[in-house]
């Protein structure tokens, strides 16, 4: 079943993070095998109703995760 | 911050221990 904002709102901040990290990572990982824990871990710093946005939102999680990915990439550099 | 551990990881079952101050 999809995740709400109010079984979000029911649980601690930090269960809240995990209980979106667990929903996002698969979603990332199709996208990225390689990065995908430090993409998820980048996007979790982002609000939540952000978060559960991207979740509904194949192409607002591609916009994202690409914008994620450029950043990671110039970090590493 | 722009450290050499940044970004934090998520692994799937495990604890997200990436946002300490919320």
């Amino acid at each position: 079943q999809p995740l709400t904002a109010s079984m979000l709102a029911a649980v601690p901040p930090q269960e809240q993070k995990q209980m979106l990290g667990e929903r996002l990572f698969p979603l990332i990982q199709d996208m990225h095998p390689s990065l995908a824990g430090k993409i998820t871990g980048m996007l979790l710093e982002m609000d939540n109703s952000e978060l559960l946005h991207m979740l509904e939102s194949t192409e607002s999680l591609r916009s994202k995760v690409d914008e994620a990915v450029a950043v990671l990439k110039a970090h590493q550099a | 911050g722009t450290n050499a551990s940044w970004p934090p990881e998520f692994c799937p079952g495990v604890p997200w221990k990436g946002l300490q101050n919320i």
